[in-house]
């Protein structure tokens, strides 16, 4: 066979030093004929994702040599945010595991690093405006913490391979583990008139509240480049605001009744107005937007849950249908496990299969694969998330009509021995063997 | 390939590739050249990815506690 000596890459605008972003363009072009290895892209993004493609492309025969077909190919993706949420709260990962999952997701082509950080079982995000949080809330304040350099770490290892970070910090609810570094900020739960010594969500009804979350957020700010935060808002559990009687009379001098969605809606509106105020845009869990709370037209809605109140498809079609830009993970839950082969329903989850005009269709940026950290860490992370999480990265980056469950089964199958040749620990998708196994052993 | 990309087309008809002397090279015209990290590192990456027949093992003791 005539031999290739290099693969020639042509990029036609600059941008090296900059982050990707939601608006970064990723499409490419490879072409291998006699004349020509090449790779033409507009951004070094898209140069990234043609390079992946190459080296898909190239084949070792059983001597040991290498080869690449005649091949010309045009891509680019469909849905232009592709992310995979990790929790790093109710397991702590380490730093190793998130880099080591960044490289796959780039092998994935995904493309957002949505990073759960925070929850109410720990608060390993190291503020240097609020060390205490850390420090008291964290699994071990020495060991199970992300300090600044392991987080500006995670964000220039995931640019160098076009993944944006999209940081969560969930509140009003979801906080408990923010309370011990931060006293006040928890709303003190009561039994009748005595306090139970409990806590709920963050108090809505304190100056001290917002001033902490102004310091915060301006921190986090800074901190995390990308121009989207990600703010929860899922979960509120309205029992203890319910129980604190400083929280009724705030109830009834505000005119909100009974409907704790209100007040839920009054701490969200000001927390949404305090990160606007430092130039970010947001995204927020489905519960924002179900419970009427006033966002920014800019804003980006998660639909997280499958059932209720509506079946998901219904909730992407009450989204768009109100203009909002739409994300889906509903049915992408890669912590839901079962025995046998589940990645086949979660490739053949169409995210355009609801009720909808054109314009509301073009209102969905894409979705994210979801990864609790329950039952994961750092010990069987790997084999959870791949190559499950690669059906969704096809559904998101392949065409709508790239829908074959047997073609995907025979390319997912191989694609997997490929992750294993690349040292990454992928679960089998069904009875079979890889040939690198056997090479290696 | 995985994800499949929207457009391809392609033959039995091949080229070999040598590793010692295979390389990625910016094209001249191209507003990235080489000093771009992005690419200089992903060059690294997919030649190590590429040539080498790396298996997967259980983590090493000394990368646990890096």
């Amino acid at each position: 066979a005539p031999e290739k000596s290099s693969l020639v890459i042509l990029v036609s605008t600059p941008g090296c030093n900059e982050l990707p972003s939601l608006e970064s363009g990723e499409n490419y072009t490879l072409t291998i004929n006699d004349d020509h290895c090449f790779l033409l892209s507009e951004t070094v993004w898209g140069a990234l994702r043609g390079l992946e493609t190459f080296s898909q492309l190239v084949w070792r025969s059983p001597e040991g040599t290498f080869f690449i077909n005649k091949t010309e190919i045009e891509d680019f993706p469909r849905f232009p945010h592709r992310g995979l949420l990790l929790d790093t709260s109710r397991h702590y990962l380490p730093l190793t595991s998130i880099l080591d999952t960044l490289d796959v997701m780039a092998y994935n082509k995904f493309n957002v690093f949505h990073w759960h950080l925070v929850d109410d079982s720990s608060f390993p995000y190291d503020s240097f405006t609020f060390p205490e949080l850390t420090r008291k809330g964290s699994y071990d304040p020495a060991t199970h913490i992300y300090t600044a350099q392991d987080v500006k770490e995670v964000i220039e290892y995931a640019r160098l391979r076009g993944i944006r970070v999209l940081a969560e910090f969930d509140t009003p609810g979801h906080t408990l583990s923010w309370g011990p570094g931060a006293p006040g900020l928890l709303t003190p739960c009561y039994s009748g008139s005595h306090p139970t010594g409990t806590f709920g969500p963050v108090n809505p009804i304190l100056n001290s509240t917002y001033e902490f979350m102004s310091a915060f957020f301006l921190e986090v700010s800074s901190v995390f480049p990308d121009f989207y935060l990600h703010l929860g808002g899922d979960e509120v559990d309205f029992t203890c605001w319910k129980s604190n009687p400083d929280i009724q009379s705030f109830m009834k001098k505000q005119g909100f009744g009974n409907d704790f969605k209100q007040l839920e809606s009054f701490y969200v509106q000001t927390l949404l107005n305090i990160v606007s105020a430092y130039d970010k845009g947001y995204v927020v869990w489905q519960e924002v937007f179900d419970n009427k709370v006033k966002v920014r037209p800019d804003t980006i809605i998660q639909v997280w849950r499958e059932e209720t109140p509506v079946r998901y498809t219904k909730e992407m079609e009450l989204i768009t249908g109100a203009g909002f830009r739409a994300l889906l993970s509903a049915p992408w839950y890669l912590n839901h496990i079962a025995y046998g082969p589940d990645w086949r329903e979660v490739y053949m989850v169409e995210p355009l299969d609801f009720k909808g005009s054109p314009q509301q269709k073009a209102l969905v940026i894409g979705g994210e694969a979801c990864m609790w950290g329950e039952y994961v860490d750092s010990t069987n992370l790997a084999p959870r998330l791949w190559p499950r999480a690669g059906a969704v990265a096809e559904r998101l980056w392949s065409s709508e009509l790239v829908t074959s469950v047997d073609f995907a089964f025979k390319r997912l199958t191989r694609f997997r021995c490929e992750l294993l040749r690349r040292g990454v620990q992928a679960q089998p998708l069904s009875v079979g063997y890889c040939e690198q196994e056997f090479e290696e052993t | 390939l995985w994800p499949w990309p929207q457009y391809i087309q392609t033959s039995e008809s091949h080229y070999a590739i040598f590793p010692y002397n295979f390389q990625f090279r910016y094209h001249a015209s191209s507003a990235a050249q080489p000093g771009c990290s992005v690419l200089d590192e992903a060059f690294q990456r997919y030649r190590d990815l590429l040539f080498s027949s790396s298996w997967w093992q259980p983590p090493e003791r000394t990368r646990k506690q890096h």
